[in-house]
């Protein structure tokens, strides 16, 4: 996945991700995609989640997965999650689950449960970096004021890192792939520079959800494990989401 | 070190949106969950819709295991355990993971495996 929170000159935030996911979860020779990631594209779909007939937060997501993993709250907040891989992973959480340890939350119930619940970027902040999880993950999130933009890197127990937005020093954008911010990325699978660079082309004066599909829309950024573009906006509360192909030539990630 | 440029890197893309041309492949359908509902009614509709390609990624899913465990007894059996699984998630994710499981009549336990495939392949 890509994710991407820019703040233009006059403090407006945009947000916007890229969803990759299938990886070495079959090859297509014949259509030259991952197989897993074709299947998902027709389960995408657009979710206003409601209570008394009012919007409470809009989602994209998969059909029959009741947690989300891209979303907004209008004039609060906007949240996207990214996989991080790490041996201390996922499976660790879910064996202590099984054998009673239960404390911690699945990662996609979290993120629905903090656009449900969360009122505010702060709250949304606090219980994205403080929850005990049972797998790491990388949560991008984006408030509504200046500089309320951050990512919020996870371990099962603890927030290892939060990198935040900070136009006045000229950190007017911040990307996350799939690697933790403080380290290079995997030299055959950098998307983080090549967004950084694309970003950086476009101009905090000229960024707007469309320059950000733009970025999203440059290989590798966008590859073939690339699902759906989702593009965020938060005093609006505003959210569209795209699919995507990636014809050949293309990165198989 | 020396960096290699990436053969399939190029140039920062521009005009791209409205979405168009070979990259864009559609948008997609809107649906609203109402929260009111019971948590077992609120995926009715949407899960009803996409009834057919739910099930096809949760066979994909099911052969991925069983590629790694080869063994359909083995896997036969983790099923009906994922299933009582679903009795310790938090409420209401599991009732509405029943409720998308009674709506497609699928095995609950690979709706389970389906609503926690993050976990498991954070590896």
């Amino acid at each position: 996945c890509t994710s991407i929170i820019a703040e233009d000159k006059t403090g407006k935030l945009y947000h916007a991700r890229n969803l990759d996911f299938g990886l070495f979860l079959g090859w297509d020779v014949q259509n030259s995609s991952w197989y897993t990631t074709e299947k998902l594209k027709p389960l995408m779909v657009s979710l206003d989640f409601q209570k008394n007939n009012k919007t409470v937060f809009k989602s994209a997501n998969f059909a029959g997965y009741v947690g989300m993993v891209s979303g907004v709250k209008q004039g609060m907040f906007t949240l996207t999650m990214n996989e991080r891989f790490s041996l201390d992973g996922g499976y660790i959480g879910v064996f202590e689950w099984l054998i009673g340890k239960r404390d911690g939350w699945w990662m996609s119930f979290l993120t629905r449960a903090v656009l449900e619940n969360s009122t505010s970027y702060e709250d949304a902040k606090d219980k994205l970096a403080n929850t005990k999880l049972l797998a790491p993950a990388y949560f991008i999130l984006g408030g509504n004021k200046p500089d309320e933009g951050c990512i919020i890197t996870r371990s099962r127990t603890s927030a290892l890192n939060i990198k935040n937005l900070d136009a006045k020093n000229n950190d007017w954008f911040v990307v996350e792939t799939n690697y933790d911010p403080w380290k290079s990325p995997l030299i055959i699978d950098d998307r983080r520079h090549p967004a950084m660079n694309c970003l950086n082309k476009t101009g905090q004066e000229k960024i707007t959800l469309s320059g950000l599909y733009n970025v999203l829309s440059t290989k590798p950024i966008l590859n073939k494990l690339t699902v759906s573009t989702t593009l965020l906006e938060v005093s609006e509360g505003h959210i569209e989401t795209y699919l995507r192909d990636c014809p050949d030539p293309c990165s198989p990630w | 070190a020396v960096r290699a440029r990436d053969p399939f890197a190029e140039d920062c893309r521009e005009h791209e949106y409205p979405p168009n041309g070979p990259t864009y492949k559609g948008t997609i359908p809107e649906y609203v969950i109402n929260l009111d509902l019971p948590p077992s009614e609120r995926w009715v509709q949407v899960v009803r819709d996409k009834k057919d390609d739910l099930k096809v990624v949760i066979k994909i899913i099911k052969d991925i295991i069983l590629t790694f465990i080869h063994n359909e007894k083995f896997v036969a059996s983790m099923e009906s355990k994922i299933g009582w699984l679903c009795s310790t998630l938090p409420y209401p994710f599991n009732e509405e993971i029943k409720g998308i499981a009674s709506t497609i009549d699928a095995p609950l336990g690979d709706v389970v495996v389906f609503n926690i495939f993050y976990e498991i392949f954070t590896v």
